[in-house]
């Protein structure tokens, strides 16, 4: 069996139903897939590491505002942006992870200074940001993070709920 | 949810995820992306996974570290314990799916709900991607 360098990518399950994805949307997801697939690959063809190959792969889907994480990021009931984001050195076990946080361009270049700079596996919120302002990791403001697709699905549930509908939102709208 | 899992020219794994969540999430609300062992987990001798779905399920059941249990004690095959974790999970109302990567062999990505955003490359550097079944 193959001992070869790999790797795969995911953006998300659950997923808009084929029906409703026309060509032209399916290949702008095939084409920012592909985009990710070869920053990692690039990555691993060098002789480079599987937790880089890994950074440089998220990183690209993070700045895609297709796919939930970072830019293009879902809010919360109150309208915020609480981002999550871990990582993990199958070499050595370590593992750096971040949860309720908003600032970090790439929440998983973040997750990898708690991984290796922060004496610590997992860090929340305020606390996970000052630390985060104390190292080398671009911060964006909120607005870089905001688009009109997700607001208008928070816009949907949120009148969905006052309402009392029942929640018959697509796997695409609950889970972006 | 995105992630990444790899396997590099030394045979070292490694895993990652980021998310921002549900929509319309309770604000402080976590799932599984960040929980170590569920929605993200990497050891050398066993395996690296990358989950999104049902946070809430994936960290009752510590998806990620279960396929690696599966595959250390159990004798199962990378894609066996992943195809039955994610089979199992959605009896249990976990919906989504995961990528995982192991010692040897292909990347397996199985989902159980209606597609999954994916894609894997290998040494070809021919890159497969993928949106529904």
């Amino acid at each position: 069996m193959s001992r070869g360098f790999c790797l795969a990518i995911h953006g998300g399950a659950g997923t808009i139903p084929a029906a409703a994805l026309n060509t032209a949307a399916a290949e702008t997801y095939h084409v920012a897939l592909r985009t990710a697939l070869k920053a990692g690959w690039t990555v691993l063809n060098r002789g480079g590491a599987a937790v880089d190959a890994v950074c440089a792969a998220i990183v690209e889907l993070e700045n895609d505002e297709l796919f939930n994480a970072a830019r293009g990021a879902v809010f919360t009931s109150a309208g915020q942006l609480e981002m999550d984001a871990a990582i993990m050195n199958g070499a050595d076990r370590a593992a750096g992870a971040l949860a309720g946080i908003c600032g970090p361009k790439n929440p998983i270049v973040a997750a990898r200074a708690v991984m290796q700079k922060s004496g610590t596996v997992f860090m929340i919120g305020a606390g996970a940001e000052a630390f985060l302002q104390t190292q080398d990791i671009q911060f964006m403001p909120p607005d870089y993070f905001t688009t009109p697709r997700r607001l208008d699905a928070l816009h949907r549930e949120l009148t969905r709920r006052v309402a009392g509908m029942p929640d018959t939102r697509s796997d695409a709208d609950r889970h972006g | 949810t995105v992630g990444a899992v790899a396997r590099d020219a030394a045979g070292n794994l490694a895993a990652g995820t980021s998310t921002g969540g549900i929509t319309a999430k309770r604000p402080g609300r976590v799932g599984d992306t960040p929980v170590i062992g569920a929605g993200t987990f990497a050891d050398n001798a066993t395996c690296a996974v990358s989950t999104t779905g049902t946070g809430e399920v994936f960290i009752r059941f510590t998806a990620a570290a279960e396929i690696a249990a599966r595959i250390r004690y159990a004798g199962q095959t990378l894609e066996q314990a992943a195809s039955d974790v994610i089979a199992e999970l959605s009896t249990h109302g976990g919906d989504g799916g995961l990528i995982a990567i192991g010692v040897t062999g292909a990347p397996v990505l199985p989902f159980n709900s209606s597609g999954m955003y994916r894609g894997f490359s290998g040494v070809d550097g021919v890159l497969h991607t993928a949106i529904h079944r």
